[in-house]
């Protein structure tokens, strides 16, 4: 873990009391190797070891603690104040609250609908309609109509274009009463302008209270990328990390914080409808740090 | 990417780890090619930038070079049999059609069925179905829920007696990690074996193109399930460079056979490590 490398790489440095800027400089070059392993971006990594480096010497350290224990507080501390900043519930202001899901292939949009829906009708008691508007994929509807029906939900999938199925399930919610729509979409690339176009007007014509980037926890250094495009296009609420259930360390989390300033507002944990769990900083930052 | 004309100096060096680590290559193996590049640099007197790139070219395409590979098909009239497996929504499914569609337009092969071997998820069986009918392949499935190693082996039997050119068994998603889903692949993989008593001709593992470090502890733990014979990444369409087949193809030794470009059944190339470089760079 990092605290026993950094303690086994300050070892000559096995001075008490205030950390040294020599005993920071290494301490950190090793963190930074760390956090690069753990997928978070090159730049970000730049940027979050100077800002960690100013904080540590301007700090009053703690004297029971080693260097390397002092260095991987500080680290840590830093990394679940840049996760855990901005208050991460989901605010369904409107009514009905349309939840947009958006994000590459494969992310687990899909899944993340399901279980969204679960969340809300059992945790809050809302009545959630869905809404099939992948059109693309093979079988898409047929996979979210089979988690509707295991849940006992409705799913609304009419319309021949994607535009039709939102906007006539945000007709179907309003006239039926339902307190949440949830809008499950193809995934796609950021790159893709026909489909980031049509997720533009999709949002423009839904004003969702709650637009999601889901976001697989194994993603690389592109998820910066990914999120900041998806961010500009659409202007997000939140992110949705899924499939940490795995051994993925997750530092995409800590890039797309950073860069877009977007809170994480749930993990996906498991294949099941109840593998979702509300994101907690402190575990994310114990994870990255590995 | 380097302005022309500038001198191998730290700053340079640098720089090109910055390129190599946003491209996924990883610390390790960026800071293992580095040196290697310092090194060869200094033995050739190279200086300039551009030079000092190509060099980099050089150095990457040798690493690469050997984990190209042809998907091993069968000429003895026997079906060729392929295990599709790989992570959650790595793009398994998608990748048979466009094999299939591959092995119908450059080799000729008819006659294709596909093991709906995902009995788990919602609509696994349906969406495998559906690219069935769109590349003319038959599907062979049993009900959501049923043992997949059953699938399997039913899928076998009719590919043997109806004499097929190939055989595609498509599996569920499942993290590495996941043991008792790792013991579920191995049955599989023992089932089939032991029903044409041979290995299966491929193992294919399904990696994601937009996998970050952890695609290395994938491939190692699927190889050690299964003994893998290939790699196919996907979603090179996207903007990740898919970097971490340098540490795969050094440490494991996996061929990359092919790479997805898209989600139709002809978004499909052969892995060729000289374009694979040019495009991560
Ligand atoms: N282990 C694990 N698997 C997950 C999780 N979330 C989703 N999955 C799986 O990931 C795969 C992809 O999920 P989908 O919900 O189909 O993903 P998607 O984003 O809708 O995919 P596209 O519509 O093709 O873009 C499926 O096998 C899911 O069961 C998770 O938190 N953990
Ligand atoms: N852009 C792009 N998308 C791809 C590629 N390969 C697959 N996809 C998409 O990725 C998503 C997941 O593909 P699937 O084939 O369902 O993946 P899978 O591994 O079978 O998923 P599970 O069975 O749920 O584990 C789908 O939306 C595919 O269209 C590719 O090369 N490029
Ligand atoms: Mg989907
Ligand atoms: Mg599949």
């Amino acid at each position: 873990a990092l605290t026993e490398k950094l303690n086994s790489v300050l070892t000559q440095l096995r001075r008490r009391g205030a950390l040294t800027e020599r005993d920071l400089d290494e301490g950190l070059r090793q963190v930074r190797l760390v956090l690069l392993e753990a997928d978070v971006h090159y730049k970000v990594v730049k940027k979050f070891i100077d800002d960690v480096k100013q904080k540590a010497l301007g700090a009053q350290i703690l004297e029971s603690l080693t260097p390397g224990q002092q260095i991987v507080k500080i680290v840590r501390d830093e990394l679940v104040q840049i996760l855990g900043g901005t208050r991460a519930d989901l605010h369904l202001t409107q009514w009905p609250a349309v939840i947009l899901l958006v994000g590459l292939q494969g992310s687990g949009k899909t899944t993340m609908a399901g279980k969204l829906a679960k969340y809300l009708a059992e945790r809050e008691q809302k009545r959630v309609l869905l809404a099939a508007a992948d059109l693309q994929r093979p079988a898409a509807i047929e996979q979210l109509r089979q988690l509707g029906a295991k849940l006992g939900y409705p799913v609304y999938a009419q319309g021949r274009t994607p535009l039709e199925v939102a906007e006539g399930a945000l007709q179907e919610a309003r006239k039926s009463s339902f307190d949440v729509l949830v809008v499950d979409t193809a995934g796609r690339l950021h790159i893709d302008e026909e489909l980031m176009s049509e997720l533009q007007e999709m949002k423009q014509r839904l004003q969702p209270a709650e637009t999601l980037l889901v976001v697989d926890a194994m993603t690389g250094q592109e998820a910066v990328t990914i999120a900041q495009t998806f961010d500009q296009r659409l202007k997000l609420t939140g992110i949705i990390l899924t499939k940490l259930d795995g051994d993925a360390r997750g530092g995409a989390a800590l890039s797309m914080v950073t860069i877009t300033g977007r809170p994480i507002k749930f993990v996906g944990v498991g294949e099941k409808l109840e593998d979702l769990e509300v994101f907690h900083p402190d575990r994310m930052a114990e994870r990255i740090l590995g | 990417v380097l302005q022309p004309g500038r001198r191998l100096d730290d700053a340079l060096l640098a720089q090109l780890e910055e390129i190599l680590i946003t491209a996924d290559v990883g610390v390790e193996a960026t800071t293992e090619i580095v040196q290697a590049l310092k090194a060869r640099a200094a033995a050739r007197g190279v200086q300039d930038s551009s030079a000092v790139m190509e060099l980099l070219k050089e150095i990457l395409k040798e690493r690469l070079r050997p984990a190209e590979g042809a998907l091993h098909l069968r000429s003895d009239g026997q079906p060729t049999v392929f295990l599709i497996l790989g992570v959650n929504g790595s793009g398994k499914t998608t990748t048979i059609a466009k094999l299939a569609q591959h092995l119908k337009d450059d080799f000729g092969k008819r006659k294709i069925i596909f093991a709906a071997g995902d009995t788990f998820r919602a609509a696994a069986v349906e969406q495998l179905g559906i690219w069935a009918e769109r590349v003319g392949a038959q599907l062979v499935h049993h009900k959501t829920g049923s043992d997949p190693s059953a699938v399997a082996f039913e899928a076998v039997e009719r590919a043997l007696r109806e004499g097929a050119d190939a055989l595609f068994i498509d599996t569920a998603g499942r993290l590495h990690t996941k043991h008792n889903l790792m013991e579920e692949l191995k049955k599989i993989n023992r089932v089939v074996e032991k029903r044409l008593g041979r290995a299966m001709d491929e193992r294919l593992l399904i990696l994601d193109g937009t996998t970050g470090q952890n695609a290395i502890s994938q491939a190692k733990l699927f190889h050690e399930a299964v003994s893998v014979t290939g790699i196919v990444v996907t979603k090179l369409d996207g903007t990740a460079k898919g970097g971490s087949i340098l540490q795969i193809a050094s440490a494991l030794k996996l061929p990359i056979k092919l790479i997805g470009v898209g989600e139709r059944a002809d978004d499909l190339r052969e892995f060729k490590a000289d374009e694979f470089v040019e495009a991560l760079l």
